[in-house]
């Protein structure tokens, strides 16, 4: 009597798991946009055997974006996933991949990633700010503003903007503007972008250096600014393969000036 | 002609018993929600 089928995985085996961290290490592996995604659900999953100790593996998974960005050192499992008040971006992925004798590779991967509503945020949290288009004039202003300041004020490298990863707009109990915005060296010291800043260009890949900073403005009832800029020191840089489209993110080319 | 049979009501209950304590598998996907519902 031919052998029954195997049973169908279930989505939370520990074989269906172990698949989707894989995935889930190669999108963020090969990603360098935005944040990193933490798995949150195995939506399906579907073996195709190939043979003997040989089959394709698809999978449908939910991921959260976590506050890590793409470019951070941070181990994934030390990222902390954004909490549905802070306006929570959730990524929708579909996964192929293969195992051949227990080893299992990502063949192929899509992603789309998107904001969850504005009127569920507001249902928990009424007065949370939302997030704002990466474009919006404030958030441009705001986040040019703090990275001017911060190349003032520092003693370290002259730093360029590499991407504008979120934004949010606060109007109750007063106007602020949140932003988050990841940071590369550049070869020219503060001193030396005063005097010749068009010189300043990034530091070549083998000798990068990226960061990340946080800015808050609070525009009414009076104007503060506060920055918060982290470098990595200089690390492997990550293989240039966006995968997360992510949805009306407009990103400014390495090294160019907001204005 | 054919007529339809009418299948003796004793016999309605010979078909396959379940087995005692069958317990249907829960549904194997989606699986659980690590975080939270989107």
């Amino acid at each position: 009597v031919p052998a029954a089928p195997p049973a169908p995985l279930g989505c939370d085996d520990p074989e269906s798991v172990a698949a989707a961290e894989a995935a889930v290490n190669y999108i963020n592996g090969h990603s360098d946009h935005g944040y990193k995604f933490a798995l949150n659900r195995i939506k399906d999953i579907r073996v195709v055997p190939q043979g003997p100790n040989n089959a394709i593996i698809f999978l449908e998974l939910d991921l959260l974006e976590t506050k890590c960005a793409i470019l951070s050192p941070t181990p994934l499992a030390n990222c902390t996933v954004r909490s549905f008040a802070e306006h929570a971006v959730e990524g929708d992925c579909d996964v192929k991949l293969q195992k051949v004798d227990g080893i299992i590779s990502v063949l192929a991967s899509k992603c789309h990633s998107h904001a969850d509503s504005s009127e569920d945020v507001h249902k928990v949290c009424p007065d949370c700010p939302l997030l704002a288009s990466l474009n919006n004039t404030e958030v441009l202003e705001v986040v040019s503003a703090a990275l001017n300041y911060y190349n003032r004020k520092t003693i370290d490298s002259y730093l360029r903007l590499l991407e504008i990863g979120r934004a949010k707009i606060q109007y109750h109990p007063v106007h602020a503007v949140f932003a988050e915005f990841a940071v590369g060296a550049t070869n020219c010291s503060a001193e030396q972008a005063k005097a010749n800043v068009g010189a300043c260009q990034l530091l070549p890949e083998d000798q990068s250096n990226f960061g990340f900073c946080t800015a808050v403005m609070v525009k009414h009832p009076s104007q503060d600014l506060q920055v918060d800029c982290q470098l990595y020191g200089h690390q492997v840089p990550a293989p240039h393969i966006p995968l997360l489209s992510r949805p009306g993110v407009t990103y400014a080319h390495p090294g160019q000036d907001t204005s | 002609s054919l007529t339809k049979g009418a299948v003796p009501v004793a016999a309605q209950h010979d078909r396959v018993p379940r087995p005692v304590g069958f317990v249907p598998l829960p549904p194997s996907c989606p699986g659980k929600i690590l975080h939270f519902d989107i």
